[in-house]
C-alpha cells in the first residue's frame, strides 16, 4: 500500500478521481475499490524458482534480450544482474564499453552470444526511465532497432 | 471493440494526444469474473509497423500505472498546488510510446485497476499469473488484431523480473502448440529485475561496498566471515556483521542511494524531498526542492522519523527521537545478547499491544530471511525459504538440506544476536523504552514468507 521514500499523491489522486476512471474506461471506486499503486490484497506465491534457466531457454529460441540496471539502486543492485549475464552469457561478442546519449556517457554495456545484452545506466535508481528518462528512451530505441 | 476503448481524452491534460489512446478490461477467466485492466498508447511514429511492447511494473502486486505515471507513459504528471485538485498533464518527450505501441497492463488481477470477482483469485502465483497473462495478450491481439503482425516485445522492471521471462515461456510454449493468435515474440528487456536467489540475494554487499556505503573493515569482514555468502547464512557472526550492514544503510533511499528520501510528515526537513512525477512539486510538505534543489543538510534526515505512510502511531508514538531509541536498542541488544536469547517470544500476547507503533524499514530482515521493499511492493531477496521456493528445480535431497539450513538459520537468527525485525512501543510517554518483538513488517509479504515455509 505504500513504499518508502516515495511520494505517491499524484497517483492517488488522478487514479480516483471518477472522471479518469470513466475517460479510462476503468471501474470506478464503489464497484472496485480504491486504486493503490501497490496493493497488499494478493496472496502471492513465488512458485517459478529461479529465472535462470527459463532465461537458457528462451536465448535459446533466438530471443533478443536486454538486461538493464540502474545503477544508483540498491534495492535490485546491478550487481547481481551483472553476475547472472556474465555467468549465463559466457561468450562475449561485444566487450564492456560505455555507451553515449548526446556525448555523455549514459553507462556501460556488454554483449554475450545469443542476443544477450546488460546495460547498466549511470546514475539512475531502481525504476530507470523515471530517473533517466532521456537515456532509458534512447536505450529502447537502439534495442527495438537492433543497434548496440 | 476498438471504438469503444478509445480514450479520447484524461482529465487534467487540454492539449492533443499524440496518437491513439485506448483502454479497458478484457477477461481472463470469464467464470470467476477475473479481468485486466490494459491502457495502450499506440505509437506516435508509425502504429502499423512499430513493434508492441506490453509493459508490466513489479511488486509483486504493484500496478504498471507506476510506469504510466511516473516513468515511460505518454504523460508528465505535475502535482497541482492543492491536493483536492488533479494534478496537470503534458505531454512526455521521453515516452515509450514515441517509438513504440506501448500496453501498460496491470497484472495479476487485483493489482490496479484488474479485479475479480471471486476474492480466492487474490491468492495467486507467478505461473498463474504468467498463464492469465498470456490469456490476456491473445485476447488483446484478437481485439487489436492489425497490431498482432507487429513484433512485439515483452518489458518490465523489477519482480517483473519475474513476470517476463515466464510469460516469454507460456507465449514460446504456445507458439509450438499453434495457440492463435499468433504472436510475434522477437524479445524482452528487464530493468533491474529480479531473478534468482543467489545472484540478488548476494549482489548487496559487493554493491554497498563498491558505492563506499560501507567501510572497508566491515566488507573484508564480511567477506572472511560469510564466505561471500550472504542469502543463505547460518552463522551469528555473519548475521550480526549483515545487521551493522543494515545498520548503517537504513537511512538511505533505496531506490537511489543519491536521492534523498520522502518523508510526508518531515516538516523540518531542511531539503526538497524528491515527489515523484518528473516534474517537481511545489504543493508538497516538506520542501518544494526536488532533485537538484535540496537546500538543507543532508544529514538532517537521520533525525527524522521514518515515513509516516510506513509508521503507524498510536498512543505515545510521536516524535521520540530516534537518537535516544538507537540507544535504547542497542543497550536493549545488549541485554539480549548477555540474557542469550532474543525476546520475541516472551512478548508475544503481552497485553500493552495498544498504544504501540509499527516501524517499516527499507530494508530489513526477519528469521533468516534478508528482504527488501520494491516499490510498494515486497519481495525477499535471499531468503532460506526461497530454497523451498524453487523447490522445483531441486532434488529431494536437496530441498531437504535447504530445509534444514533454513530451519538453522532462522534458529541462528532469532535466538542470536541480531533482532531484526522490530515494533516498539512507546511506554507511558514518546521515548518509552522499545520492546522489540516480530512484527515490522507489512502483513502481506509475512504472508508471502509463511507460504513458502
Amino acid at each position: 500500500g505504500s513504499v518508502p521514500c516515495d511520494d505517491l499523491s499524484i497517483s492517488d489522486i488522478w487514479m480516483n478521481h471518477p472522471d479518469v476512471r470513466d475517460a479510462m474506461h476503468a471501474k470506478s471506486v464503489s464497484e472496485i475499490g480504491e486504486f493503490q499503486i501497490c496493493t497488499n490484497v494478493l496472496l502471492y506465491h513465488h512458485d517459478a524458482g529461479s529465472m535462470i534457466p527459463i532465461h537458457k531457454q528462451l536465448m535459446g529460441e533466438g530471443l533478443q534480450v536486454l538486461i538493464y540496471s540502474g545503477d544508483h539502486d540498491m534495492c535490485v543492485p546491478y550487481t547481481g544482474s551483472e553476475a547472472w549475464t556474465r555467468d549465463v552469457g559466457k561468450k562475449i561478442v561485444r566487450p564492456w564499453q560505455a555507451w553515449y546519449v548526446k556525448d555523455q556517457v549514459a553507462g556501460y554495456t556488454v554483449t554475450y552470444d545469443r542476443n544477450l545484452t546488460f546495460a547498466t545506466v549511470k546514475g539512475a535508481g531502481h525504476t530507470v526511465p523515471e530517473y533517466k528518462p532521456a537515456e532509458a528512451l534512447a536505450m529502447f530505441k537502439r534495442f527495438l532497432a537492433g543497434k548496440p | 471493440g476498438e471504438d469503444s476503448a478509445e480514450v479520447k481524452s484524461l482529465p487534467g491534460f487540454d492539449g492533443e494526444f499524440g496518437s491513439k489512446h485506448f483502454g479497458g478490461y478484457i477477461a481472463v477467466d470469464e467464470k470467476h469474473g477475473r479481468n485486466l485492466y490494459y491502457y495502450f498508447a499506440t505509437s506516435e511514429r508509425d502504429p502499423d509497423t512499430d513493434p508492441v511492447i506490453l509493459w508490466l511494473n513489479g511488486g509483486p502486486g504493484c500496478s504498471s500505472f507506476d510506469g504510466f505515471i511516473y516513468e515511460l507513459g505518454p504523460f508528465l504528471f505535475e502535482a497541482a498546488s492543492s491536493k483536492s485538485e488533479l494534478p496537470k498533464l503534458k505531454r512526455n518527450p521521453y515516452a515509450w510510446n514515441k517509438v513504440a505501441n506501448v500496453v501498460f497492463l496491470d497484472s495479476p488481477a487485483g493489482v490496479g485497476l484488474s479485479y475479480s470477482m471471486t476474492p480466492t483469485d487474490y491468492n495467486t502465483s507467478d505461473l498463474k499469473t504468467a498463464k492469465d497473462t498470456h490469456t490476456f495478450l491473445l485476447a488483446f491481439f484478437t481485439k487489436y488484431r492489425k497490431f498482432a503482425k507487429n513484433p512485439f516485445f515483452i518489458a518490465g522492471e523489477s519482480y517483473a523480473g519475474i513476470y517476463v521471462p515466464t510469460l516469454a515461456r507460456e507465449v514460446v510454449q504456445g507458439l509450438r502448440q499453434g495457440v492463435e493468435p499468433k504472436i510475434n515474440l522477437k524479445g524482452y528487456l528487464i530493468g533491474n529485475g529480479c531473478t534468482d536467489n543467489v545472484y540478488d540475494g548476494n549482489a548487496l554487499v559487493p554493491f554497498v561496498y563498491g558505492m563506499g556505503l560501507i567501510d572497508s573493515d566491515l566488507h573484508d569482514e564480511l567477506e572472511k566471515v560469510c564466505k561471500k555468502n550472504y542469502w543463505q547464512v547460518t552463522s551469528p557472526k555473519c548475521v550480526e556483521l549483515l545487521d551493522q550492514m543494515d545498520e548503517d544503510l537504513k537511512d538511505l533511499n533505496m531506490y537511489d542511494i543519491l536521492e534523498p528520501c520522502y518523508h510526508p510528515d518531515s516538516h523540518t526537513y531542511g531539503g526538497g524531498s524528491r515527489s515523484r512525477g518528473r516534474e517537481e512539486t511545489s504543493g508538497m510538505e516538506g520542501g518544494a526542492g526536488g532533485r537538484g534543489e535540496e537546500g538543507g543538510n543532508k544529514f538532517e534526515r537521520k533525525s527524522l522519523k521514518r515515513p509516516a505512510s510506513l509508521v503507524q502511531f498510536g498512543d505515545g508514538g510521536g516524535d521520540g527521537g530516534e537518537e535516544k531509541e538507537r540507544e535504547e536498542r542497542e543497550e536493549r541488544e545488549e541485554r539480549e545478547k548477555e540474557e542469550g536469547n532474543g525476546h520475541a517470544e516472551e512478548e508475544k500476547g503481552k497485553p500493552e499491544e495498544k498504544g504501540e507503533r509499527e516501524e517499516v524499514t527499507g530494508m530489513t530482515s526477519l528469521g533468516g530471511r534478508v528482504m527488501k521493499l520494491l516499490p510498494g511492493g515486497l519481495l525477499r531477496l535471499g531468503s532460506q525459504g526461497a530454497a523451498a521456493a524453487d523447490a522445483g528445480e531441486q532434488e529431494p535431497k536437496a530441498r531437504e538440506r535447504s530445509e534444514e539450513a533454513r530451519l538453522e538459520g532462522q534458529k541462528t537468527r532469532e535466538g542470536g544476536a541480531g533482532v531484526e525485525v522490530e515494533e516498539r512501543r512507546g511506554e507511558g510517554g514518546t521515548t518509552g523504552r522499545g520492546i522489540a518483538k516480530k512484527g515490522r513488517l507489512p502483513e502481506s509479504f509475512l504472508q508471502l514468507g509463511q507460504e513458502r515455509r
